[in-house]
This record gives C-alpha cells, sequence and structure tokens, in this order.
C-alpha cells in the first residue's frame, strides 16, 4: 500500500 | 474596493479553494489579489492570484492582508445570482469585508475579518520532467473514473502519453491521451514521469473546472503535482504531495 507524503518533506529538499 | 463583472465565476474559485482551505489571507496591493496557503495537513498548497487586471474596477491605498473565513465566504458567495456583480470593499474600522451583490438593486453582507497573517510559504522552485496541457473537463471526467475503482490514481507520462490510472482490490481503471486525442494539448517530457496521488484532494481541485477551461499539469516521478488553470479571471495554482509505495 503506498503512503501520503507531506509537502513539507519536499519543500526542505528543494 | 475591487469590482468583478461575474460574482456567480467568482463563486467557483471560492468554492474550489474552500474544498482545501478553512481560512486565507489574501493580500491586496497594486498589483491585484494574491493568497497562498497550505491545507492544515500540510498535503496540499493553494496559490491563488486575481491581477488587478481581472477586475473591472479597482482601488487601493498601499497593502491589505485581509483575513477570512471561507466556510462564510463560500456561503456569501452561494447567493450570487448569474447577472450580478461582485463588489468587495475592504472597510477597516469596522474591522470587515463588505461583500456586494450588485445587479438591479444592491444586496450587501459584512464578513467579519480574521485576524490571521498570510503565510510565508513561497512557491518552491522544482524542476518537472514533463508538462501536459489537456482539456480540464476531460481530465475531471477521468479523475471522476477513477473514484469509482480507488481512492488513488496515478498520473504518468510515457511515450508521449498522458495516462490516469487506477487499480482497486478487483477492478481496474485507465485513460489514455495521447497526441491523436482531441482533450491533450500538448505534452513535453524527458523520460517518464509517475506518482501516485490522493483522490479526493484531487477532486477538490478541480472542483472548479467547466468544459473549456485548460489545465497544465507539472509531473515527475514520486514529486509533487502541480496543477494550473485559470477560473473567473483568477490564475489558480495547486500543489499536492504523492503518495509513495
Amino acid at each position: 500500500k503506498n503512503k501520503q507524503i507531506k509537502l513539507i518533506d519536499f519543500f526542505n529538499n528543494y | 474596493r475591487a469590482t468583478l463583472e461575474s460574482a456567480k465565476e467568482f463563486k467557483k474559485v471560492v468554492d474550489t479553494v474552500a474544498q482545501i482551505l478553512d481560512e486565507i489571507c489574501l493580500i491586496a496591493n497594486e498589483d491585484g489579489i494574491t493568497a497562498r496557503a497550505m491545507d492544515p495537513s500540510h498535503v496540499a498548497l493553494v496559490s491563488l492570484e486575481i491581477p488587478r487586471l481581472s477586475f473591472e474596477d479597482y482601488e487601493i491605498e498601499g497593502e491589505k492582508e485581509i483575513g477570512i473565513d471561507l466556510e462564510a465566504f463560500k456561503k456569501i458567495m452561494n447567493r450570487a445570482k448569474s447577472k450580478d456583480k461582485l463588489i468587495l470593499e475592504l472597510d477597516e474600522e469596522k474591522n470587515k469585508l463588505n461583500v456586494i451583490f450588485e445587479n438591479s438593486g444592491r444586496r450587501k453582507f459584512s464578513l467579519a475579518l480574521l485576524d490571521i497573517s498570510a503565510s510565508e510559504i513561497k512557491m518552491p522552485e522544482i524542476e518537472y520532467p514533463a508538462v501536459v496541457m489537456l482539456k480540464g473537463d476531460a481530465f475531471k471526467e477521468a479523475l471522476k473514473d477513477a473514484d469509482l475503482i480507488s481512492d488513488y490514481v496515478i498520473l504518468k507520462v510515457e511515450d508521449n502519453k498522458f495516462i490516469v490510472e487506477t487499480k482497486g482490490e478487483l477492478n481496474d481503471f485507465s485513460a489514455e491521451f495521447d497526441e491523436d486525442s482531441s482533450a491533450l494539448i500538448s505534452i513535453e517530457s524527458q523520460g517518464h514521469a509517475k506518482s501516485a496521488f490522493n483522490l479526493e484532494y484531487l477532486l477538490d481541485m478541480v472542483k472548479g473546472i467547466k468544459a473549456g477551461d485548460i489545465v497544465k499539469l507539472y509531473l515527475g516521478t514520486d514529486m509533487p503535482l502541480k496543477l494550473e488553470y485559470s477560473l473567473g479571471g483568477a490564475n489558480l495554482t495547486f500543489l499536492l504531495a504523492p503518495r509513495i509505495e
């Protein structure tokens, strides 16, 4: 099953 | 004080934004009105921009922050009739936003402002390997189809095709848009892109789309989706975080 990621995780990366 | 020609069109903007956010802080200045906020669970971001040119009349001194309860605003906007003009008027003394429907008569609601400040969130500069332009209603219908099967959807770009697909426990769905499809306006890609998204959020984001609207989708692999379209003079941009296996 897939897991919902939060946008913040991406904001930290970009 | 800002006047929009069609209150009914702007109602769709408020409806769509209110699907995702409970409250919003509008920033009004010389250039027009903007707002940006993340939903409470930090999965989606909404960015709204209404350029000054979209308004029939627009008067402002300096910059104003206008905190709005979207549920209350939505209820008021639902009272818009088809030929109503919409006037939004900030009353700083009373700390209210006057929402005025003007037609043969004049109906005025005064909406209490919320004490919230504009979010500091910036739209991250993400480079996307695939960009798809598509007729909005075709995209919306494909999402509604997928909604019969599961609670998530996979958006894919491969071999110059845009694919919307999902798998349920028993049943599957897929919609393909290739260069021969009249719904596909353009597709640019460097390699493949494939990400899964929560359908409920996506359906909320496309709520205001109707026939004739065009959506622009930015896609990558296990990357947030960026979705853009224009509605009633407003430019709406959404970011949605993916679901990852």
